[in-house]
């Protein structure tokens, strides 16, 4: 069947920040978006896995220039919606493969996981919809990962690669 | 300016997996992901959110038909990849809003959000791209849900809103 990976982006402008145990409660995710859009941080991801007990980790992506911004912002919220740690990290890169009907196609994420694996490239987060599979990983192994995955699905010079936002 | 969001999408044919604490180092994600391919379970959305000292939380939902399956290849590779807890759950939906240059807009997510938090509705999970904001709900809150997005985006009949996978 034709490979429906169309292309690898690569994102190096974005850092990462999450909160670690928030309360798991209506509302909270709300109070924490709402923080941040009040101030104009454009977040990229939002990535909530599964709750353990009564609490949840939260993290985002934000453009580096407003990691700083962000940072202030959660640590303001931090007392009255009930969490302590907020950690930041700009050394990151994202990078997806895209392509409709991808996700449906259940080998297709296995490859690329695969391809930053035999690289010996951690994957830190992750985050899929129908048309992208984004994987965060160290900002020094970005090259390295997006080369990486390019080759396991054999994207020649007419397929897409952006690098950048 | 044009609001961005196009259409309110509601998927109740989903089940949820997570498995709690898997060692964070390369060629984790991968196995699980290749055990899942291998026996024919399609993965929607994998979710992984920031690790914790040396592991981390992955969570997959896949269609409630692949569930007993998904959970029985993830159970088998326990041993082998060092992890205990795989978590299944039946009973969610994933409620989503798309759009192009949605995430952009900073406020977007943060009314979707908060149409959830005023109805009384936890988000369990999250998962975004540039096009699309997820989030996974209780399966019982799951038209509740729809109707809460609906309404906060003045979504007229035009507008698309789909129902099933
Ligand atoms: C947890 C898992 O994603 C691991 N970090 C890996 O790269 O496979
Ligand atoms: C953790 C956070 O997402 C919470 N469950 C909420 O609904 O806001």
């Amino acid at each position: 069947a034709k490979i429906p990976v169309k292309g690898v982006a690569l994102d190096l402008n974005q850092s990462q920040l999450a909160i670690l145990r928030v309360p798991d409660l209506p509302g909270v995710a709300a109070s924490l978006l709402e923080q941040l859009a009040s101030r104009g941080v454009c977040v990229d991801m939002i990535i909530q896995s599964q709750s353990e007990q009564n609490s949840n980790d939260i993290a985002f992506t934000v453009p580096s220039t407003d990691l700083h911004l962000a940072e202030t912002v959660l640590q303001q919220a931090a007392s009255k919606l009930g969490y302590r740690d907020v950690i930041s990290d700009r050394a990151i890169a994202k990078v997806s493969i895209v392509g409709t009907g991808m996700i449906q196609h259940p080998g297709i994420a296995a490859r690329m996981f695969n391809a930053l694996a035999q690289a010996n490239i951690n994957i830190e987060m992750i985050a899929t919809s129908e048309i992208k599979v984004s994987c965060v990983v160290r900002q020094d192994l970005a090259i390295e990962a997006l080369r990486a995955i390019h080759a396991e699905f054999n994207l020649d010079g007419n397929d897409k690669i952006s690098i950048g936002s």
